[in-house]
């Protein structure tokens, strides 16, 4: 048995610059994780003045969690203009049945109060152990505690925001993976930034949106 | 499971977000495996706010401005490609990151699927960890995948394996004929964290899929014998 590489040096800084205008981020602990010092909860919610537009691709597996289902729908309500996204790492929701769907729905919820919208609208997306149920009541008091007005509130443009929030995709990752990059379109300048996670059950064969279930909102 | 989400403050409408999303999924998160298995939760989400751009300046859309789409289109395929890799070369036990690339196939969803194929045969993983030039089994996983649109010819196939340090191909089999092994070499290139393995359909079509794959070692055993309890 041998050693693999380490593969720290994936984990690279990002320049505030070149991250994208009008979003801010936070990645925090909100109980789902053991580990107090993980980071297991994200929040990612676009301030733009203008409208926001959103995409999604999803699992094609025929047992998918809860939040796959309700960002799908959200999608559709939205007609591809959801403007947030929040994720917890720990739990996956996944085969959880009636509960698990009104949890993500909570979730959504939640998160779309932080801008004043009273339908749910943020994109949401868990990632963990299948089978068991999210302890809600600890996320849903931690998305509560990014409120205008809360003291606690981290939300923030910055570079460090960003990457707690990365962190806060992992599951057996050894790395938060982050990246940020510049280009121009037609003479105009834009910036585009990326967090993904996974390590293990990695196969993905996903595609566009398709209204697949009822759903209780 | 895979998550991923991709955000820019370029103006794009929902529609052409949306397609642009599908296009750069179907090349980059659609080709990584690190064990073949598919999760109840993977999801892609992209935003684009337009906070870079006046407020004059309409969205990017496919129908009206197809340049800028395509534009658009092809920087964020570029950049789902590299955060997919960050996901494989962080493949739980991985200690290669290899690329399978299927050329001169008849249709891209031939070389799609036989480059899957081969990067999820856990005998070909598990030889790329013994770094073991084991090219049989890469010509029996290549061979198995059914239904293609024009079935391989074993007689016009090759496969190469390719360094990432720009020294030579290794060669191990030339038009269905296998080649004498340089042994010494193939184990120089294996040892390498990162390499390709090629295999040249040699049809008469020139179609290419990449596939981003890693090793299968026992690190992998431990890390999923008891990831639940």
């Amino acid at each position: 048995m041998k050693t693999g590489p380490s593969k720290q040096h994936f984990a690279l800084p990002i320049s505030e610059a070149s991250l994208p205008k009008g979003f801010v981020a936070t990645g925090l602990h909100c109980g789902v994780k053991k580990d107090a010092t993980a980071n297991d909860l994200a929040i990612i919610i676009s301030e733009s003045p203008r409208e926001t537009s959103a995409a999604g691709c999803f699992t094609k597996n025929a047992f998918q969690a809860a939040p796959v289902c309700v960002s799908q729908e959200i999608l559709r309500r939205t007609n591809g203009r959801a403007r947030s996204l929040v994720v917890n790492s720990g739990c996956a929701n996944a085969v959880t049945g009636e509960q698990g769907l009104q949890d993500a729905w909570a979730m959504s919820q939640e998160t779309s109060h932080l801008y004043g919208a009273q339908e749910p609208s943020a994109l949401v997306m868990s990632t963990g152990v299948i089978g068991q149920k999210l302890p809600i009541s600890k996320i849903v008091t931690a998305i509560k505690s990014q409120a205008r007005s809360a003291a606690t509130r981290s939300l923030s443009p910055s570079a460090s925001a960003w990457q707690e929030a990365a962190k806060a995709f992992m599951t057996t990752d050894t790395f938060p993976k982050i990246r940020a990059r510049t280009f121009s379109i037609g003479g105009a300048d834009y910036r585009i930034a990326g967090i993904d996670k996974g390590a293990g059950m990695i196969h993905p064969i996903m595609g566009p949106p398709v209204a697949n279930r009822p759903l209780h909102a | 499971t895979l998550l991923g989400c991709i955000l820019t403050d370029a103006p794009v409408t929902p529609s052409s977000l949306q397609s642009a999303l599908t296009h750069a999924v179907d090349r980059s998160f659609n080709c990584i495996s690190v064990d073949g298995d598919m999760s109840t939760n993977d999801t892609i989400v992209a935003l684009a706010n337009g906070a870079a751009a006046p407020d004059d300046i309409p969205e990017i859309d496919e129908e009206t401005a197809p340049d800028a789409f395509l534009a658009f289109r092809t920087e964020l395929t570029n950049f789902a490609i590299d955060l997919a890799k960050l996901v494989v070369r962080d493949g739980e036990g991985a200690t290669k990151f290899v690329t399978v690339t299927v050329k001169n196939a008849a249709t891209y969803e031939d070389a799609h699927r036989i480059a899957s194929k081969v990067s999820t045969s856990a005998l070909v993983k598990t030889a790329l960890y013994g770094e073991d030039a084991n090219w049989g089994r890469i010509l029996s996983s290549s061979g198995s995948v059914q239904g293609l649109s024009v079935p391989i010819n074993p007689a016009r196939v090759s496969v190469s394996f390719i360094p990432s340090d720009g020294t030579a191909a290794l060669p191990v089999l030339v038009n269905g004929e296998p080649k004498i092994v340089d042994e010494v070499r193939a184990k120089e290139i294996l040892e390498l964290d990162d390499f390709e393995v090629c295999i040249d359909i040699g049809d008469f079509g020139s179609q290419q899929a990449k596939y981003w794959t890693c090793d299968l070692s026992y690190e992998y055993v431990r890390i999923n014998g008891d990831y639940r309890s």
